[in-house]
């Protein structure tokens, strides 16, 4: 993946980017039962805006889980790691 | 918890939070 | 990116991808100084486990910017969001 930019070289979408990934978490806490930890998390990051959640199990459970099949089906990975063969096939594609 | 939950016991007593594209990471081990 | 099973249709890898995601989201309440958060979220899955953490910000942090950073800069995206000219880069490339 190219590199981004180093330390402080802050690239325009990083806010957006933090702000999603903040309200991605928090609906992943919800969906797999962490509901103190959910709301936990609200108050400590002092989080206003009011939420309407995904279907479970969230995006970041799906995009995570798609992104580690890939992974584990890289070619250097593949004999140690158990992948699908989707995730093998896109590889190789 | 749900079905999307971690297992309760990872398969390790020590987790590592290393990035996985670092060189020495060794996923077998996890 | 590929569709993944539907329901129930366990990858192998799923196990060790709610494990990951379960690492790397600790790591992220910890990194983003949410603590009290990030030990609800370990005794609510259940987690007696000591855990090393990488370097600030954490894995799941560094990756989502530049998965987000991609995404803003798809051609059918990039005139409404915000994106670093890396990530236009890649996609054209």
């Amino acid at each position: 993946m190219y590199a981004k930019g180093g330390k402080g070289s802050a690239v325009p979408s990083d806010g957006q980017a933090r702000e999603k990934l903040a309200l991605y978490v928090y609906e992943y806490l919800l969906h797999v039962g962490a509901q103190k930890s959910a709301q936990t998390f609200l108050s400590e990051i002092r989080w206003e805006k009011n939420i309407t959640l995904g279907e479970p199990p969230g995006f970041l459970h799906s995009w995570w889980c798609v992104f580690w099949d890939l992974y584990c089906a890289a070619p250097d990975r593949r004999e140690t790691c158990d992948h699908a063969g989707e995730a093998k096939a896109f590889q190789d594609h | 918890l749900s079905e999307y939950a971690p297992p309760p016991n990872p398969n390790s007593d020590h987790l590592v939070a290393a990035n996985p594209f670092d060189d020495n990471y060794n996923t077998v081990s996890y």
